[in-house]
């Protein structure tokens, strides 16, 4: 007997194959492939003596300590047991085949030359988390939790919560150190919603990007073991973000819905040593950090395309009504934009809107300018009109007269839009008492 | 000024006293430029004429703002920064003061009020001004009857036609050979008291504009034979014009 090579896939012949196969011929072979894999055999050609339920030549096929069947005869023909194109598949990674030829092949002093066979195995996958591929005397346990097959093999894992044990099937309770770093997800009691196990010192840590959220809610049932008069004296349920304790829970009454503002969560849950209660179990969700709603100072500022929600990087551009500057501090600014921090605040702090002032307007010599309107100052559409020292000046103005208001842009323009001020030129030949002669 | 009466304040608010080489007068233009005779700066006949016109700037006192003469010297003079003379002006002909103008720009523009004021150039299309028996004032802190005046005096005389001084010239000829061009003219009586003199140079004969009602300077007090003994003869302003725009306009 020839022991197959250990690989994956092969062909068995009969001996001599494709010429007919001797007499008085007993050939074995034993496929073996990996573990986790099963073989498939079929015959690709079959051409042996036929007989009575194979009586002089035959192959047989055996797998899983079963016989898998005795086989011979031509295909079409009368006696004999054809394979035809049978799979034969094992439930374990080994299979024999065995072969046996008698003394003759005579029909009626005639020597047939039968050819024998010639057959092709190859190795598929097993699913090893399939519970009909479980094998009765299969040594391997089951895997406690989750089965996860893969070509070639399976592993096991274990329901949040559990920790796979060095069998690498069964699952413990192994709470102490629970990571999520998912957008959203579910973390629940041990075995919720059945009763949770007793002693445990679990720690559910969500880590998620700065400047995201986390929302937690609270499933139905919830129920922890508590006490009528004392706040949760056998076991706790202890929300902390970023270690700021936000809430201790206990009882049937479900907290219904945490919102953290916080992208650190962590969920601590200790029981005693004795309990019925089922546990409870969680949604978390995620979203952008809020920052909170940015209100003007003052009724000259305006937020541009205000946004109903501001979350973590998004930004609001403030400028000033017509005529105002914006200002932070002492100091000016051009523009001024806030964007919502990971900790959700915004990056600075709203400025105001100061009224553009033009400063004293030019004086104008030989002249004066007196304020149109009141209160009199410099401020952002003050009005102001020029004069000259008549009647001794007269005054010449551009196209835009002598009336010259504070722009947004802090000069003093005239109608026009010009910044140059009045000239107050000279009046000529206008004395105040001229020469007038009364006796004719 | 002879047979003339006492300027009140305010009437010729354009007067300016100079002192250059002894008293003159001139008149305010806007409200920097001070309007005189060439001859005030460089008379004729003296050798002084070699003292550059940044010397006599330097030197040149300009008052304004007062009819009496200790007033105005109380209230300091106006520094002058520059001397323009006309080119035609020849310091040298004692007998032709042709292009008898000149143009003093103020180092610092005056302020204008009441007692300060600008005359007018006439529009270079009104020649009534210059038309025979048109009045016109002439204001001046110059002598009378022998005495310089401590207060500035006007009186008004009328323009006289061109050939009327022409041949009164002529008259005199003999005596003094003095040439009369179309850029002069004469103004005054040949038997009336009433007269222009000495320390009356650069002063402004002044016309009312009726249609404007504005007083037009219309001539420079520049010469005559003797005083109010006949015409006194006057630099015609509006043949300048041109010249005297090309240097305030530039400035």
């Amino acid at each position: 007997s020839s022991p197959a090579p250990r690989n994956l896939f092969g062909e068995i012949r009969s001996p001599g194959y494709p010429k007919p196969y001797p007499n008085n011929n007993i050939s074995i072979w034993d496929i073996r492939i990996p573990k986790g894999y099963v073989v498939k055999l079929t015959f690709r050609y079959f051409d042996l003596e036929p007989s009575e339920s194979c009586f002089y030549d035959y192959v047989k096929i055996k797998a899983d300590k079963k016989n898998l069947g005795r086989y011979c005869g031509q295909l079409g023909s009368a006696t004999g047991n054809h394979p035809g194109r049978k799979e034969f598949v094992s439930k374990g990674n080994r299979m024999q085949l065995a072969f046996r030829s008698d003394f003759s092949n005579e029909d009626n002093g005639t020597v047939i030359p039968y050819r024998g066979f010639l057959a092709y195995y190859q190795a598929l996958d097993l699913d090893e988390c399939d519970p009909n591929n479980a094998d009765e005397e299969d040594e391997r346990p089951q895997c406690q939790h989750f089965c996860h097959n893969y070509v070639g093999g399976y592993f096991c894992s274990c329901r949040t919560g559990y920790q796979l044990q060095s069998d690498h099937h069964s699952c413990k309770v192994e709470c102490s150190s629970e990571l999520f770093t998912e957008a959203s997800g579910y973390l629940s009691s041990p075995e919720y919603p059945e009763p949770y196990p007793e002693d445990l010192q679990c720690n559910y840590s969500i880590r998620l990007p700065k400047g995201m959220s986390i929302i937690l809610k609270f499933l139905k049932p919830f129920e922890i073991d508590d006490h009528q008069q004392v706040h949760c004296p056998y076991d706790q349920l202890k929300i902390q973000a970023r270690g700021r304790e936000i809430g201790e829970f206990c009882g049937k009454e479900s907290p219904g819905s945490i919102e953290t503002n916080s992208n650190e969560v962590d969920i601590l849950f200790f029981t005693d040593e004795s309990g019925f209660s089922r546990g409870w179990k969680i949604r978390y969700t995620s979203e952008k950090i809020r920052c909170p709603q940015p209100v003007p100072r003052d009724r000259f500022t305006v937020i541009r395309d205000l946004q109903s929600v501001y979350r973590f990087q998004d930004y609001f551009v403030v400028s000033c009504k017509t005529g105002y500057n914006l200002v932070e501090g002492n100091r000016k600014l051009l523009s001024f934009t806030a964007v919502c921090q990971a900790d959700g605040t915004w990056h600075q702090s709203m400025p105001r809107c100061e009224i553009v002032k033009c400063g004293n307007p030019t004086e104008l010599t030989n002249g004066a300018f007196s304020y149109v309107n009141k209160p009199a100052n410099n401020n952002y559409q003050s009005v102001i009109t020029y004069r000259c020292n008549e009647p001794y000046y007269h005054i010449v103005t551009g196209t835009g007269g002598d009336t010259f208001t504070c722009s947004p842009d802090g000069t003093w323009e005239d109608r026009d839009g010009q910044v140059r001020i009045p000239a107050c030129l000279p009046v000529c030949g206008k004395p105040l008492h001229p020469v007038t002669e009364v006796q004719r | 000024i002879l047979g003339g009466k006492l300027a009140g304040r305010g009437s010729f608010p354009w007067q300016a006293l100079t002192g250059i080489h002894g008293r003159g007068g001139g008149a305010l233009l806007g409200d920097r430029w001070i309007l005189t005779a060439a001859h005030t700066i460089f008379p004729k006949g003296s050798g002084a004429n070699n003292v550059s016109l940044d010397q006599l700037a330097e030197e040149a006192n300009i008052f304004l703002g007062h009819t009496k003469v200790e007033e105005l010297h109380k209230m300091g003079n106006h520094p002058v920064r520059r001397i323009f003379i006309h080119p035609d002006y020849n310091p040298k002909d004692e007998h032709n003061f042709d292009g008898d103008i000149a143009l003093m720009e103020l180092k610092h523009p005056v302020t204008l009020g009441p007692t300060v004021l600008p005359i007018c150039l006439p529009d270079t299309t009104n020649t009534t001004f210059y038309m025979d028996g048109h009045m016109g004032y002439v204001s001046g802190f110059g002598v009378e009857k022998n005495f310089i005046s401590n207060n500035l005096k006007y009186v008004s005389l009328p323009v006289v036609a061109q050939e009327k001084c022409q041949s009164w010239l002529d008259s005199k000829k003999r005596y003094v050979p003095m040439v009369f061009s179309e850029n002069m003219f004469c103004a005054g009586f040949l038997t009336v008291k009433r007269d222009t003199c000495q320390g009356d140079s650069g002063s402004v004969f002044t016309v009312l504009d009726t249609d404007s009602g504005r007083w037009v300077a219309t001539g420079i007090v520049s010469w005559g034979i003797g005083c109010a003994e006949g015409y006194g003869f006057y630099t015609k302003i509006l043949n300048y014009l041109d010249w005297i725009k090309g240097i305030v306009r530039e400035d």
